[in-house]
């Protein structure tokens, strides 16, 4: 069991580094192993360890590498790396997308579905992201939930849900990419 | 592999049936606040054998079950069916589609069906897991829950790579 | 210390019902009094009896009212009235900012901020919580932080706000209403 | 009564002063993500006397001085001024304009100041507590905390009502 950890965990650490690139042009991300005893805590059990001063431990060394935890620690460009509740609401997002988007490219899932995973984005980001769907989107399935007009934009398959007058939800209506365009610009009616 | 339909009665907003093809690729999903979007998702994981009520916004488990509107009563049954593409054998399974289903009545009782046939939430979860779509491989994010990962221990995320594995 | 509370909560509760009709059209809310005793809880600590079941008690008919605690229930157009998880993402944010709204009616602060509270509504909603800061804004400031288009354009004073080359945070400008229309068309290049 | 304008200096990552003034009605801040909007928030927020590191989104308080960047070395201090507008004599106090500053240094060692008098926390909480700023006003909302009232129980939702009383 040891080696296949070790080994998904080579994978996703690097994919990591890679996607946090591209979402954060300049900046750096990096997952690392938590030391083997258990990391100390404050009066409320807060994980005083978190962040720096863990020193990375290559994967395959340890033979307990199975009781480790996994440390995140991202440097956004021009900035020093902070911890990651000083992070602004889009940059968490974006870090955490980073993470999820590193196991996908490790080890894909048939298919994903993300609900307003965006909506602390800014427009920059919010592309940034879209950019990131459209290059997998030929590797998996994503379904996603939006009200971000941009997001639209990238669709294959636009469905529209509305609220019916007898208070139960109803499918509007299902249009393919080609008139997906077209019904954009009437997309205000379902909002 | 790929999430090829999800059909939802009596579930949630869902009174009557409705159902949702996907095609491979992208799949946008819009509407107005309150409108049920979020609920298909819900659905989804519920499907997948979700146990945790609060997974899926309730008190109890029986929160998914219609439980009316100004013009409709409440229903008496919950059900969902995801039909899941496996031409690709994924799935150690020898169909080319596979349909999973799930049920939960009033009183509590629910039920669990591979291709129509009844079986147990432990079958349904062994062949999802099979798929690479255990409970950890976080292929559903929920609304407001993208940075839940950044909120948990470091010994929790390692769950993350496990499920992976 | 009683009959305030009580005289406040009165006004508190009249609002809250006048709000809620006001963003949810044909929709019905309601803040209650609990009952005396502690709640019901299940074995997670859940309080079971959050909801419709709590008779409503008048605050001024019972001297215990000390140590009533408040329930909030919300009945969407054409939906029956549901446990508060049940809502929907803008439907909460909606519930809550009647909430707020409410206390604001009975008691005005000088001042609000409010950091991207309508990131989960749709732009009806939007309008909606819109139009109700333009009605008092007469009462109060309100200093919204945003990325919603909408939202800049009801905005007397705008400010950009960017990260420096070095990293740290720089104010880029303070527009007065009369030239924000124009630098509008100008915003993408800050976000 | 209004709050006339905000300055903070070593603070997050306003490393320099930074001053914003305000009008009455309505302002709105805009600026890509992790511009420093929210820090702004927080600024005012522990100006008022915050005493949770968390409320501010930190671990310890002294996250809330700037503690470098690429190009700049780490500050000593943190300092916030808010200047409120009292012409209307909210404040029992015989000025019309009234500043509240806080300074953090990294040894731990804080000030609160009352136009520029030195004072302690409880002197600025009772006057902005006077002016109906108090801790429970829920004047500020953070970000992504919207719905928190939701999430508190009834007893909790209480203080809310009280706190206005
Ligand atoms: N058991 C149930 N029976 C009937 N309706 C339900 C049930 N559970 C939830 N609902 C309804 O479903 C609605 C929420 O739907 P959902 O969360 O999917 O909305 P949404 O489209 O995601 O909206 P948003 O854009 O605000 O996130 C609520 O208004 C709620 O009343
Ligand atoms: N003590 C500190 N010293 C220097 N910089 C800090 C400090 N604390 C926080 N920061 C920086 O402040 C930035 C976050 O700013 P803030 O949360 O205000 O962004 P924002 O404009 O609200 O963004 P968003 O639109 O994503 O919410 C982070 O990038 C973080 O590095
Ligand atoms: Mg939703
Ligand atoms: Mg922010």
């Amino acid at each position: 069991i040891e080696n296949s950890f070790a080994a998904t965990f080579a994978a996703v650490r690097d994919h990591f580094a890679d996607v946090i690139a591209t979402l954060f042009p300049g900046g750096e991300g990096r997952l690392t192993l938590t030391r083997e005893e258990p990391p100390e805590v404050d009066e409320d059990g807060e994980i005083l360890d978190e962040g720096e001063d863990s020193e990375p431990v290559a994967a395959a060394e340890s033979p307990r590498v199975e009781r480790r935890g996994i440390e995140i620690s991202v440097k956004p460009p021009r900035k020093a790396v902070r911890s990651l509740s000083l992070l602004s609401g889009g940059e968490r997002s974006l870090v955490a997308i980073a993470f999820l988007f590193a196991i996908f490219l490790a080890r894909p899932a048939p298919f994903y579905i993300l609900d307003e995973v965006e909506a602390a984005l800014d427009d920059v980001n919010i592309d940034r992201l879209l950019a990131m769907l459209k290059r997998y989107q030929t590797r998996t399935q994503f379904i996603i939930i939006t009200h971000q007009k941009r997001t639209m934009e990238v669709a294959d398959t636009l469905y529209g849900v509305t609220m019916g007058p007898d208070g139960t939800s109803k499918v509007l209506s299902r249009k393919m990419k080609k008139d997906a365009q077209q019904e954009m610009a009437d997309e205000d009616d379902l909002e | 592999m790929f999430l090829k339909s999800v059909k939802a009665r009596g579930f949630k907003s869902f009174a009557r049936s409705v159902e949702f093809a996907f095609e491979p690729g992208i799949t946008v999903v819009v509407g107005p606040n309150g409108s049920g979007k979020s609920n298909i998702s819900d659905s989804v994981t519920w499907a997948m054998g979700e146990q945790s009520p609060t997974a899926v916004r309730g008190n109890s488990m029986q929160d998914v079950i219609f439980s009316g509107s100004d013009k409709l009563a409440p229903a008496g049954m919950a059900e969902v069916e995801i039909l899941l593409d496996n031409s690709s054998g994924a799935m150690p399974i020898e169909f080319s589609e596979v349909l999973i289903s799930r049920r939960l009545y009033r009183d509590g009782d629910g039920a669990y069906f591979i291709n129509k046939s009844p079986c147990r939430l432990i079958d349904v979860t062994e062949l999802l897991s099979d798929a690479g779509l255990g409970r950890n491989t976080h292929s559903i994010i929920s609304q407001g829950k993208v940075d839940a990962i950044l909120e948990s221990k470091p010994s929790e995320r390692r769950a993350y790579i496990e499920e992976a594995a």
